[in-house]
């Protein structure tokens, strides 16, 4: 039970945080996916249960869209951008337009905003399959993650990601997307243990 | 907006700060 009241959203976001900043690569996000079962049809799935976006080069460069078709995409982002900043602040008019949602959403930011509507059942995708198989998913390199058989991971490298990793932590399963090569690494794999120990009733 | 889950909400709100963060810091002036 105290492990149960350590684990809500405020010390999940810092741990995340912790990870992310403090770690020796660049990391774009981290992404928990939580577990849980649907009572009626027995379904497992993984949810979303809080994810960081601390972001990459690309928010760097203000890259204009410049054919019809990118800037067609960018209209779409910026529609749902738009959509969900009304959501979260009350409803349409409740705040005022600012370049929070004019600005051009990157690639990366659109997969992270994307991955919140997505979930995992019965070990399906790479969080899925790494729960699943109780074992973590390290996909280092874009021409590994088009191979991979998982359609998240493909998305993943047209967005410009090229390192991928699942590793299953207590009740979920933690996700970690870089736009630069990473390959695996012990000492984050001990970080990440440390950090998402849940049995543990220390806070980190 | 009363479907949205508690925990999209949050992770959207803070989505939304810090990429306000992010976009004041590359601002020219």
């Amino acid at each position: 039970p105290l492990a149960a009241a350590y684990f809500n959203q405020e010390t999940l976001q810092q741990r995340l945080l912790t990870l992310i900043e403090g770690a020796r690569e660049t990391w774009t996000y981290a992404i928990f996916w939580q577990s849980s079962v649907d009572v009626a049809s027995g379904v497992s799935l993984l949810g979303w249960g809080d994810g960081y976006y601390k972001g990459c080069e690309e928010d760097k460069r203000k890259q204009k869209a410049t054919n019809p078709a990118a800037a067609a995409e960018q209209d779409h982002r910026k529609r749902v951008l738009r959509e969900l900043n009304s959501l979260i602040s009350g409803g349409a008019g409740g705040s005022s337009p600012d370049e929070t949602v004019e600005e051009e959403v990157t690639d990366t930011e659109w997969f992270f905003l994307v991955s919140m509507t997505q979930s995992f059942v019965n070990g399906s995708g790479l969080p899925g399959q790494a729960f699943f198989a109780d074992a973590p998913n390290w996909i280092a390199g874009a021409d590994r993650l088009a191979l991979a058989p998982c359609e998240r991971a493909r998305q993943a490298r047209e967005l410009g990601l090229q390192t991928m990793v699942c590793v299953p932590v207590g009740t979920g399963v933690l996700e970690l997307g870089s736009t630069d090569v990473i390959h695996q690494s012990l000492e984050l794999m001990n970080k990440i243990r440390v950090l998402f120990n849940f049995n543990s009733f220390e806070i980190p | 907006n009363e479907d949205l889950p508690m925990a999209r909400k949050k992770s959207l709100q803070r989505f939304f700060e810090k990429r306000k963060e992010r976009l004041t810091a590359l601002a020219p002036y």
